[in-house]
């Protein structure tokens, strides 16, 4: 554990959060992508079935069930509880343009052609794109609540952090893997143009619209 | 799928 490994964490929980209280505190799920959320879930699912398989310590099986739990609870809100204010018109990316390749490539290109390995794979490709409908969703509406943006922001710099995590591990231990480390890479650079908005327009105290 | 390493990343 290192302290980008730590932070990235934390990051990544604080998104969680911030999205889950976003949507119980307004009764409202307006403008979330309900695809994007089940894309997570469905991430977190297929990579911590080692839940089952192996214990790594208290800190990794607790962070996983929260993980997963609230992935869950997020898309319970979406589709039942507040199913009436879920935005579906403007939630329209077609998943299965992201579900069918990844899992070719998952089934392609992994470490060892075992199930437990081909959902982990699967699940880290998977993860790489789940933004995009999101994203998708607000390049259509042109605009997200600030809420919204810092919930982007915390979910796009877990994984640049896992990024420095990695170099770290390389360095000190001498690990890598290459298939999280192209994932991981592909998936910062889908929140660039992200990061760029945010930190020039919300930061300086201004609501995330985009350009007619 | 045995290696540790990685399955102690979230």
């Amino acid at each position: 554990m290192n302290v980008f490994r730590l932070t990235g964490d934390l990051s990544h929980l604080a998104a969680i959060i911030i999205l889950l209280l976003k949507i119980w505190k307004s009764r409202s799920c307006a403008g979330i992508s309900g695809k994007s959320q089940i894309l997570f879930a469905l991430v977190f699912t297929t990579r911590y079935l080692d839940l089952l398989t192996s214990f790594i310590s208290l800190y990794n099986t607790s962070m996983k069930i929260i993980y997963v739990g609230c992935a869950y609870a997020t898309v319970y809100l979406i589709y039942a509880k507040f199913r009436a204010t879920y935005d579906g018109n403007h939630d329209t990316f077609r998943v299965e343009f992201l579900v069918v390749p990844v899992g070719g490539l998952a089934f392609l290109v992994n470490h060892d052609f075992s199930p437990l390995e081909i959902l982990w794979t699967f699940s880290i490709y998977l993860e790489s794109v789940a933004i995009l409908p999101q994203l998708f969703m607000i390049s259509k509406t042109g605009e997200a609540e600030t809420i919204t943006t810092h919930y982007l922001f915390c979910l796009g710099v877990y994984r640049a952090l896992y990024l420095f995590n990695w170099i770290w591990r390389f360095y000190f231990e001498g690990f890598f893997d290459m298939i999280a480390i192209v994932a991981g890479v592909v998936q910062t650079i889908l929140y660039c143009d992200f990061f760029y908005l945010y930190i020039t327009k919300v930061l300086k105290g201004k609501k995330l619209s985009l350009p007619a | 799928s045995g290696d540790p390493v990685r399955h102690d990343e979230l």
